[in-house]
């Protein structure tokens, strides 16, 4: 399970004008293999908490523990290594190495596992996600919803037990949009952990239950049908 | 008036493999004043054609009059100039200046535009998007719906006799959107010509005129109450 107790993130504590609360005491509770939409207004801490839960950043207080093991506490290697073994991040703005291709970015997290086949496999990801046939063009020949597409499949390439995702369909059509989550379902009911943040209700009344936060904290925790 | 003929875009021309033809023979006519939704698919061309309208890039081939003014064979110095005076641009990534902030980045056009009291009418528009109390943020203080709305304030301070806006909403939640949706309407009551990007039929169907485009041409343009 995923647990969070009393997670906050402050910013610029010391500069009292200046100080953002971006989490007040979040806390929350995922068993293995729940598909969770996080909801809420633009700067409610959405984002920050998706980072902290993929060992991306620590939380200014509170308490995470993955799977039993306390990991808030660990160092910068040892979070990497939890990262690569076990979790998938979409990035809300894509974060794709502008040098490398489709291919070569979707690979990259299979070479740090030393997996054998990366470029195989980074292939068939793309084919998933309906680029094939972009494989060797770079971030900035891409359109906006083919980087977020290439975004998503680097996050599944390594099938990880977590994916935690970041508006996977904000720069998506509906039908496109469709087929994204037809994929994210099937890896649900493959037993992978979901946690996806979204501003688009559609989404979120896919996946089983909802978190609504508002200004660092969770306003309501339950079924998604409610929302 | 906004008139394009037969516009094509066309990525490596000499590598028939490779080769992608991002539009296809485009027209379209819009008169001052009007509001357009550009609709279709990832992939088929809308930023393209936007950047286009923004004399941010120039097509392979066909005609753009501007106000009567051929503009696609205008030099770089002369399109900027253009840009600067008539046009605001949101663009689908933003692209803010990451060692600014969010005051900075929306002030930099009146300074372009040798505007007296830039730092004012910044502090003005970022009120306008619900940002005043991020105006001394950088972009990486900034969520991703807090980044995009400084964008849209970027591209509206200059009051610009049209304005292109690239997916405006695609990071924000309904609330937030709809108040995206009320400036951009505000604007266009007060005679800007609209050219909005949207992947979302909600935007489009608030605006009087669709175009949807697919795989680089229009397929259909009309009323928006048919999308
Ligand atoms: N420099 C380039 N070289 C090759 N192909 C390119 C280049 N730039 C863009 N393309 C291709 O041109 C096509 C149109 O891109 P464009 O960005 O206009 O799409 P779009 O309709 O805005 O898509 P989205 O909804 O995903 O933002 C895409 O298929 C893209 O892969
Ligand atoms: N480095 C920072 N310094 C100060 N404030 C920050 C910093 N990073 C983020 N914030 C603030 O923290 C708050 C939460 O940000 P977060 O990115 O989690 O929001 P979000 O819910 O993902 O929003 P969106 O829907 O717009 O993506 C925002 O108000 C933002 O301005
Ligand atoms: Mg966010
Ligand atoms: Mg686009």
């Amino acid at each position: 399970p995923v647990v969070v107790k009393e997670l906050t993130k402050v910013y610029r504590p010391d500069d009292p004008g200046l100080t953002v609360r971006a989490l007040d005491g979040v806390s929350l509770r995922a068993e293995r293999g729940e598909a969770i939409a996080i909801i809420g207004s633009s700067g409610c801490g959405k984002s920050t908490l998706l980072h902290i839960l993929g060992c991306l950043d620590r939380p200014t207080s509170g308490t995470y523990r993955l799977e039993g093991r306390d990991v808030a506490g660990l160092d910068e290697d040892e979070r990497a290594r939890v990262r690569n073994q076990h979790i998938g991040f979409v990035f809300q703005s894509f974060n794709l190495l502008p040098r490398m291709t489709a291919r070569e970015n979707v690979a990259l997290p299979l070479l740090y596992a030393g997996t054998s086949n990366p470029g195989e496999l980074a292939e068939r990801a793309l084919a998933r996600v309906g680029l094939a046939d972009r494989a060797h063009h770079r971030p900035n020949e891409l359109s906006g919803g083919q980087k977020q597409r290439v975004a998503i499949a680097r996050a599944l390439v390594t099938r990880p037990s977590i994916l935690l995702a970041d508006e996977p369909t904000g720069a998506l059509d509906s039908r496109t949009s469709g087929e994204v989550l037809e994929l994210l379902t099937h890896l649900h009911e493959e037993g992978t952990t979901l946690f996806v943040v979204t501003h688009d209700l559609e989404v979120a009344r896919r996946l089983p239950r909802s978190v609504r936060m508002s200004d660092g904290r969770v306003l309501h925790d339950g079924p998604s049908d409610a929302v």
